[in-house]
């Protein structure tokens, strides 16, 4: 099972076209296994984005040299995915 | 185990096994409305159900609602299953439910990607796609909502097999795609459709392959408006609506793109609630809500395809 420890989901706003195309160009890049939750739409409209905890330093380091603007919506996700599963077992019982 | 569909909890997101089980209930308690048929197999030959509810006739004209073809959306299944439970509870209740079943039947596929499902549950939650594989790539499944015959392979879908759009080897290369457009297509008197994903707020129509209008654009942005302002009345909920090319993105080889170039003009896809920040991690507590609220906008369109027939 794959687990997702210190996975975060950054809510990502870019402000033009520019930022949208760099964040595009974000996604595409395989070795950070990013994957967008809500893809890039229009300015001002926001982007999620699951970041795997090993590449969420290079990610956030690409935001903020872009200055493209961001916050986390998730802190970690397999505590949320744990709660998810305990709240289904409960159930069951 | 669940051990009827009065005892079943709603409120809970249930494994791909609970939930054809529970379906079985379903039919057992509506013996005369309810049926279960199995429409295809999925990749790794899980049976494609869909619940039929008819009071009768033959070959009526007949309203398609799915759930969860992208996996990792379990608000969705979640809310297939709620609402599947309303429509069987409401007929002879609820006079617009009643109308519209007096008259139409409805098909209601609860888990339209089963493999994906299951995977969810077992190895990877945040599965997408199917789980075909791709034999000229170690990347497995294919984006079964850019699989459709409708502009298949344009841009906003990608032809590479390791991304979560990958649009597949052909169109209605997924079984599980294939097996809805033989069902559409030998019924042939499918007059709504209602595809239902998570999560953003949102309500489209055609199209999302190319950026011209679809001739019945004015009529379909009305009863957009109209669901949406029935969707929020509940709880709140801000929704926004349009074309998908317009609303959010072009996107190519689409569920509802085919569904409306087949002459499916009531051609509508959801994306359900995350009104706290949850994505695809939805708490479990806010499946009735989500699904109480989307069912007022899915009367409004199953109503409208009743009293508009074409």
């Amino acid at each position: 099972e794959q687990l997702f420890v210190g996975d975060q989901v950054l809510r990502i706003t870019a402000s033009d076209e520019e930022q949208i195309t760099l964040l595009r160009v974000l996604g595409e890049q395989a070795e950070l296994q990013v994957d967008f939750w809500r893809h890039p739409t229009s300015p001002g409209q926001p982007a999620d984005l699951r970041v795997p905890f090993p590449s969420l330093q290079a990610v956030k380091i690409f935001l903020e040299s872009n200055s493209i603007s961001y916050s986390i919506m998730i802190e970690d996700v397999q505590e949320l995915l744990d709660e998810e599963k305990k709240t289904m077992t409960k159930s069951r019982r | 185990v669940e051990r009827s569909t009065s005892t079943f909890d709603f409120a809970s997101y249930h494994t791909i096994d609970e939930i054809y089980y529970w379906m079985d209930m379903l039919v057992d308690d509506h013996p005369s409305l309810v049926s279960k048929i199995q429409i295809g197999q999925s990749y790794e030959n899980r049976p494609l159900y869909v619940l039929k509810f008819s009071t009768g006739g033959s070959n009526r004209s007949a309203i398609w609602l799915d759930t969860g073809i992208h996996s990792r959306e379990w608000i969705t299944q979640a809310t297939g299953i709620w609402t599947a439970n309303k429509i069987a509870k409401e007929y002879g209740q609820d006079p617009s439910v009643t109308a519209i079943l007096d008259s139409m039947d409805i098909f209601f596929e609860i888990v339209t990607n089963p493999d994906g499902f299951a995977f969810t549950h077992s190895s990877n939650r945040m599965w997408r796609k199917t789980r075909s594989i791709n034999p000229s790539s170690h990347c497995v499944g294919v984006d079964p909502n850019r699989n459709w015959d409708a502009g298949f392979g344009g841009p906003g879908a990608s032809g590479n097999p390791c991304s979560e759009t990958y649009h597949g080897p052909y169109a209605n290369s997924e079984p599980e795609v294939k097996a809805i457009v033989d069902f559409v297509k030998n019924h042939g008197n499918i007059k709504a459709f209602v595809s239902i994903h998570s999560y953003s707020q949102l309500l489209f129509y055609p199209y999302g392959y190319t950026s011209t209008p679809v001739p019945d654009q004015k009529e379909l942005d009305q009863i957009s408006k109209k669901a949406v302002a029935a969707l929020s009345s509940l709880y709140g909920t801000n929704y926004k609506y349009g074309s998908i090319i317009t609303t959010i993105y072009q996107a190519s080889g689409g569920t509802i793109d085919w569904t409306y170039n087949q002459g499916i003009k009531y051609s509508f896809t959801f994306e359900l609630r995350d009104t706290g920040r949850y994505g695809f991690l939805l708490p479990a507590k806010e499946i009735v809500p989500t699904a109480q609220e989307t069912w007022l906008a899915l009367k409004v369109i199953m109503l409208h395809a009743r009293n508009h027939p074409y």
